[in-house]
């Protein structure tokens, strides 16, 4: 595993979320409950806990968007990057943005939005990219089954240094 | 002799896309102003376990068309 430069990470375990658009691919319900399990990942094996927030500034403010869209990491289309996000910090720190021009659903068709997700969130919380090729914060995509799905021993280590484990 | 490595035999576009690859995901600091294409490619064959060559060869052509996250592989 590996984190960003300088370890940044979240300074207290209750954090905060707010989803500000949503993608026409699937129906809101389906995209509030994907980024809900995408977080319940980490706060599953970590004393991290996760709060939708609605009308007030959130520690990750999460976006559908397309090409340049004002972070200066402009998207690229269909295919290639799906998505991105920033370490744990103000302002942009911690956000997760999903390019639009994706076909991002909730089966094995196209891009699972969920497993991007908790990808995403790894950086949100401070992860860096992994080279094992099974571990979640790899940066290729692969389809695995969500409802089996299950973080890799790589993905614990990495973020149990952060946060440390949860409390039995 | 070994044959110093020509990029100049790939195609211009080959060129631009496996640029725009290593400059996106693995971007160069300032003191690595001096690093090679080849030494980049490198970089990226180690990070996915791929046959280390700093030639583009089919199978780090493939690995840079697979979907993926847009943050870099190495942290900056």
């Amino acid at each position: 595993y590996n984190t960003f430069p300088g370890n940044p990470r979240w300074r207290k375990t209750h954090l905060t979320y707010k989803i500000v658009n949503y993608t026409p691919d699937l129906p809101q319900k389906k995209v509030d409950d994907a980024i809900r399990r995408a977080f319940m990942v980490w706060s599953d094996v970590t004393p991290l806990q996760f709060q939708r927030v609605f009308n007030r500034p959130a520690d990750i403010v999460i976006a559908f968007a397309r090409r340049e869209h004002g972070d200066g990491y402009p998207f690229d289309g269909r295919g290639n990057t799906l998505a991105h996000a920033f370490a744990p910090g103000e302002g942009l720190g911690g956000d997760a943005h999903f390019d639009d021009d994706e076909r991002w659903s909730e089966f094995n068709r196209e891009v699972n939005l969920f497993l991007v997700a908790a990808h995403e969130f790894g950086h949100s919380l401070g992860l860096g990219h992994s080279n094992v090729p099974e571990a979640l914060m790899y940066p290729v995509y692969s389809y695995v089954n969500p409802a089996t799905f299950r973080l890799s021993a790589d993905d614990k280590r990495g973020i149990w240094k952060l946060y440390g484990r949860k409390s039995s | 002799l070994p044959v110093q490595f020509k990029p100049e035999s790939w195609s211009n576009t080959d060129l631009e896309k496996v640029k725009a690859y290593l400059d996106k995901f693995y971007p160069v600091s300032t003191k690595q102003k001096s690093l090679t294409l080849e030494e980049r490619i490198k970089e990226m064959q180690k990070f996915f376990h791929l046959t280390v060559t700093g030639k583009l060869n089919a199978e780090t052509e493939e690995m840079m068309k697979q979907p993926r996250c847009g943050v870099p592989d190495i942290a900056e």
